[in-house]
C-alpha cells in the first residue's frame, strides 16, 4: 500500500492577507505526517504529528491560537482513532494543554476509556507527566482581538459564522 | 479546527481532529470534535474520515460515521464527502468540511463552506488548496 496523507485546517473564515501562511501550514502538516509514512511509521502516529503541527501554529483554531469562550479562555477538544483496532480516545474542553491530541492518544492508550472531560483530562494529563502551560500561551493575539469584537452590543458571533463552517 | 487522515504502507488507516471550537463559546460547550463519529472515525475495513465546520450540525449527522457508510455502499471517498456535506445542509441547515481517505488510497477533501485549507501528499507528490475548484 502506498502511503497517503490527508490534512484540513478547518472551514472557517481566512484572512486574505494570510492565504499564504494557511496554505504553507497545512503543507508543513501533511508533509510532516507524510515523512513519518515514508519512514514506515503508522497512520496513528502520521496524523497525531501532523495535527500537532497545526495545534502549535497560531493562525490555527487549535491548541495555541484557539479561539476564546465567552469568558475570554481557551476550552479545547481533540480526538484520534486507529483504524486497526476501533480504538479512540479523546478529550475536551481542556485548559492549558499544549497539544491535546497527544492527551487524547494517551487516553486511547492508558485508560480503559474514550473521553476524559475538563477537570478529569486535566488530572489524567497530570498523571501522565504532560506539563501544564500558563492559559496566556495558547492566547494569540487575533484571537484575543476576535473575542473582545464579539463581546460589543449588537455583536452576534453565532449569527456572523453561519455558512462559514 | 484542524485535522488528518492517513492510511499506512501496511495498509491501516487513522484520522485526529483537534479544535478551541467556537468563538465566544458557552463555557463547557462540547462540539463535535470530541465525539465520536462525529469529529472523526476511522475503519481499516472502510476508511477514515476527519471533519470540520459547525459542531451542532455535524454532531445531528455523526457526519464522519455517515461519510463511511455511505462509502460502503459503494461510493467513492469523493462521492461520500459530498453526499454526506449535502445531507447536512439538505436535513439540518448545516455547514462545513471532511476530508476522506479509503483503504484503497482514494483520497477527497470536500466542503460545503466557502472555504476550506487542505493539503494532501500521495505517491510523494503534494497538493493543497483553500477555495472550490483548487
Amino acid at each position: 500500500m502506498k502511503p497517503v496523507i490527508v490534512v484540513h485546517g478547518g472551514a472557517g473564515t481566512i484572512v486574505k492577507e494570510y492565504e499564504d501562511q494557511y496554505r504553507s501550514g497545512v503543507n508543513r502538516a501533511a508533509l510532516k505526517g507524510y515523512n513519518v509514512l515514508k519512514q514506515g511509521g503508522s497512520a496513528l502516529t502520521a496524523v497525531e504529528e501532523a495535527v500537532v503541527v497545526m495545534e502549535d501554529d497560531t493562525l490555527f483554531n487549535a491548541g495555541c491560537g484557539s479561539v476564546l469562550n465567552e469568558e475570554g479562555e481557551v476550552e479545547m477538544d481533540a480526538i484520534i482513532m486507529d483504524g486497526k483496532n476501533l480504538a479512540s480516545g479523546a478529550v475536551s474542553a481542556v485548559r492549558c494543554i499544549a497539544n491535546p491530541i497527544k492527551l487524547a492518544r494517551l487516553v486511547m492508550e492508558k485508560t480503559d476509556h474514550m473521553l476524559l472531560t475538563s477537570k478529569g483530562a486535566s488530572l489524567f494529563a497530570k498523571s501522565q507527566g504532560i506539563q501544564e502551560v500558563p492559559g496566556e500561551t495558547l492566547i494569540s493575539e487575533r484571537s484575543r482581538e476576535r473575542w473582545k469584537t464579539n463581546l460589543k452590543p449588537g455583536s452576534n458571533p453565532v449569527v456572523s459564522q453561519i455558512g462559514l463552517g | 479546527t484542524v485535522g488528518a487522515v492517513a492510511i499506512d504502507s501496511e495498509g491501516n488507516v487513522a484520522c485526529a481532529t483537534s479544535t478551541g471550537g467556537l468563538t465566544n463559546k458557552m463555557v463547557g460547550r462540547v462540539g463535535d470534535t470530541a465525539c465520536i463519529g462525529s469529529g472523526g472515525y476511522a475503519d481499516n475495513i472502510v476508511g477514515a474520515v476527519s471533519t470540520t465546520g459547525h459542531g451542532e450540525s455535524i454532531m445531528k449527522m455523526v457526519l464522519a460515521k455517515q461519510v463511511l457508510h455511505y462509502m460502503e455502499q459503494g461510493m467513492t471517498a469523493e462521492e461520500a464527502a459530498e453526499a454526506g456535506l449535502n445531507t447536512m445542509k439538505t436535513r439540518v441547515d448545516g455547514f462545513g468540511g471532511v476530508i476522506v481517505v479509503s483503504r484503497s488510497g482514494d483520497w477527497a477533501a470536500k466542503f460545503s463552506t466557502k472555504q476550506m485549507t487542505w493539503a494532501v501528499v500521495k505517491a510523494d507528490v503534494l497538493q493543497f488548496g483553500i477555495y472550490h475548484n483548487e
